[in-house]
């Protein structure tokens, strides 16, 4: 059904997208906090669905292939330190995200060099 | 992903794009998308830097993530970022990060937000950075400034620049950039850029605005089953909209 024929036409009356599913909230960083402390109160509020993606993310592999448990495991425990690499202020931001929401320090870095490694 | 610049009758500037991203990482079957598209969503949100508690940027991000894919900072510039694919892909550049061989060359999307974090950057040393700068990955840098004709396409490989596309080049009103690079023909399954084009030819330099581009925006194929977010960006004022797509099946899956 996904790939049914539709007619091309250049939309007319998009908008403004109907709120209740369109909404994006806006959030503040304070860039005068240590860079470790700027993400904290956004990282608490979306801790859940934050982790629910890098879990998904990690049982997706496992499901592609069980032999990938060991480059998870190569990311929880060593691309952490990769985060001391990275120019500041970022792997301090990320430390702190990791910290605020208990997920891996290396699934963080992960997910912030995503685009890179996407392109593998 | 798909990103346009442009100005209206005017001379007003405008920014906008798609983010198209989760592809081939399962498929959601209860809700016919991408599954992290789907996880994707409930995490944009839009980001108000502040320091000295002035505004210095804004941005639309995925939380977790601390670099800029979208970004604008008021009467000075604007950056979006389009992937792209290459044979000498950010694989290379990842290696040479990892074991400390080369660690002269910038992360694409922390490079992006250098270069908001600098107080003196304007439209025109955006694009001096973005273009000089050896970087991890090939990239498209979308850039635009508050004035008439300040929009370019910045065509990156790991080590130089293959191309400045600038808005002006041959009268164009507005520059579209996919995944592709501007002088090739996409792959015949996966060409936005024909229809994108097609209708802000229709939309016209007059009806230029977010209503336009946000239109353009929801037009399939440009709207895809990847697209998690449009945002609209106005580059003299700094005003920052930003949307959930979804698209409605049937659609395309990329």
């Amino acid at each position: 059904s996904v790939l049914a024929k539709y007619e091309e036409i250049c939309e007319q009356a998009k908008y403004p997208p109907d709120p209740k599913t369109s909404f994006v909230p806006t959030y503040v960083v304070n860039l005068d906090l240590p860079p470790s402390q700027r993400w904290v109160e956004i990282s608490k509020i979306y801790q859940k669905p934050l982790a629910a993606l890098v879990t998904y993310i990690k049982e997706f592999a496992l499901e592609f292939s069980p032999k990938l448990q060991k480059i998870i495991d190569l990311i929880d425990n060593k691309l952490g330190k990769l985060a001391d690499s990275l120019p500041a202020p970022y792997g301090e931001e990320i430390k702190g995200i990791a910290n605020a929401t208990n997920i891996e320090l290396g699934e963080l870095v992960l997910y912030n060099i995503f685009y890179e490694v996407f392109t593998l | 992903c798909t990103s346009i610049v442009g100005e209206d009758s005017k001379g007003n500037m405008y920014h906008a794009r798609n983010l198209d991203f989760g592809l081939f990482l399962g498929w959601d079957v209860q809700n016919d998308t991408w599954m992290v598209s789907q996880l994707l969503r409930p995490l944009i949100i839009n980001v108000n830097y502040t320091k000295g508690g002035q505004l210095q940027y804004k941005t639309v991000t995925f939380v977790g993530f601390v670099g800029v894919i979208t970004g604008i900072k008021p009467n000075s510039f604007s950056i979006s970022i389009n992937e792209r694919f290459g044979a000498n892909g950010g694989y290379i550049g990842l290696f040479e990060w990892f074991l400390n061989i080369n660690r002269n060359q910038a992360w694409t999307t922390f490079l992006a937000r250098d270069v908001f974090e600098n107080d003196n950057m304007d439209f025109d040393g955006v694009i001096k950075t973005l273009t000089n700068t050896p970087i991890i990955a090939p990239v498209y840098y979308i850039v635009a400034g508050p004035e008439k004709l300040q929009g370019a396409v910045v065509t990156r490989d790991r080590a130089k620049t293959v191309d400045v596309w600038t808005l002006g080049t041959n009268d164009t009103w507005f520059l579209a950039e996919t995944n592709y690079d501007h002088w090739k023909k996409p792959l015949i399954v996966d060409d936005r850029i024909t229809p994108c084009n097609r209708c802000m030819n229709k939309l016209g330099h007059e009806k230029m605005s977010f209503e336009g581009l946000f239109n353009v925006l929801s037009s399939k194929p440009v709207l895809n089953k990847l697209t998690v977010y449009t945002a609209l960006m106005e580059l003299k004022t700094g005003k920052l909209e930003t949307y959930i797509q979804y698209c409605p099946t049937p659609c395309d899956p990329f």
